[in-house]
């Protein structure tokens, strides 16, 4: 705790709290909210994501579980960006940082603008720079590429949904959703054709069953008579000897759909209502 | 096909 208030530089002094564990203790909370305070973060929130990123901080000491995110520039143009110090004792993070850093290292373009026009004695050649990193004094943080801690390579945080990944994905779904309404139609066909005797036979069966029924079980004569004479009970004896069958339509122009239906084995023709395809989809 | 008139038979028989 004393070693870190005797640390000038606020990157190590971050650096040396993450590596005592997650901020649950009162030292680092207090370390912590000095530093916040000092870059003006707004206060601490123990919201979900803090959470997560104080269960999945040991990892980023014991691995590198961060990566490294495209330059951005940050509003704070004053505050002035410190490389890690060259020591034997330095964290993984540093060294990770350190030879990952690009060599040759671009500012963004407006920054270029304001450095001619301002800037222009103080900038120094970047080969004076072997490791990358620019002289302290005319280095600002705003054109530095920020390594971004939050964004871990562990399965439990959300990452931003890459949409190359997205339409592959996509692609992927569709080929299989197409195979497999292929394998349906295949399937159905492949049904429809070896048991259409035996639903023939099912329905003479269970038609003459329900003729049987309602002869055994009408409550008087004048019931017995009306049942019988509908048209259900007709289309049941035609089923029941066999002058109705079961038809498979193949589709027409105007009836693109297949179906099965009944019609008179001796002409051909459909029984009952002429059959009509309705398009399934939502108006 | 034959399913509905299987649920009418049983429909019937229920009733009776």
């Amino acid at each position: 705790m004393n070693s870190n208030r005797c640390q000038t530089n606020e990157v190590n002094k971050f650096i040396s709290s993450t590596e005592k564990g997650p901020f649950t203790g009162r030292d680092n909370t207090l370390s912590f909210n000095k530093i916040g305070s000092r870059l003006n973060s707004p206060p601490i929130l123990k919201d979900k994501i803090e959470l997560k990123f104080l269960q999945h901080s040991e990892d980023l000491n014991q691995s590198r579980s961060y990566v490294n995110i495209r330059p951005r520039t940050l509003e704070d143009q004053s505050y002035k960006f410190e490389a890690p110090n060259l020591n034997d004792n330095e964290t993984s993070w540093a060294k990770d940082f350190r030879y990952n850093f690009p060599k040759n290292v671009e500012p963004p373009i407006e920054n270029q603008i304001a450095n001619l026009n301002i800037n222009n004695g103080l900038r120094t050649s970047q080969t004076d720079f072997p490791l990358g990193f620019y002289s302290q004094k005319n280095f600002n943080i705003a054109s530095f590429p920020v390594v971004d801690h939050q964004i871990f390579k562990t399965t439990g945080l959300e990452h931003p949904i890459n949409s190359h990944i997205d339409s592959l994905i996509n692609a992927e779904f569709s080929e299989l959703e197409a195979s497999s309404l292929e394998e349906d139609v295949h399937t159905e066909e492949e049904n429809s054709g070896t048991s259409l005797e035996d639903e023939e036979t099912a329905m003479k069966g269970l038609a003459s069953d329900i003729i049987e029924f309602c002869d055994n079980n009408s409550a008087n004569k004048d019931v017995k008579e009306r049942l019988n004479s509908s048209k259900f009970m007709g289309l049941m004896g035609s089923i029941s000897d066999g002058s109705i069958v079961l038809k498979k339509d193949n589709g027409t122009e105007r009836n693109l759909q297949k179906h099965v239906g009944f019609c008179f084995q001796n002409s051909g023709n459909w029984a009952g209502l002429e059959f009509h395809d309705v398009e399934d989809r939502i108006a | 096909m034959s399913q509905r008139l299987q649920s009418i038979k049983d429909h019937l028989v229920e009733s009776a």
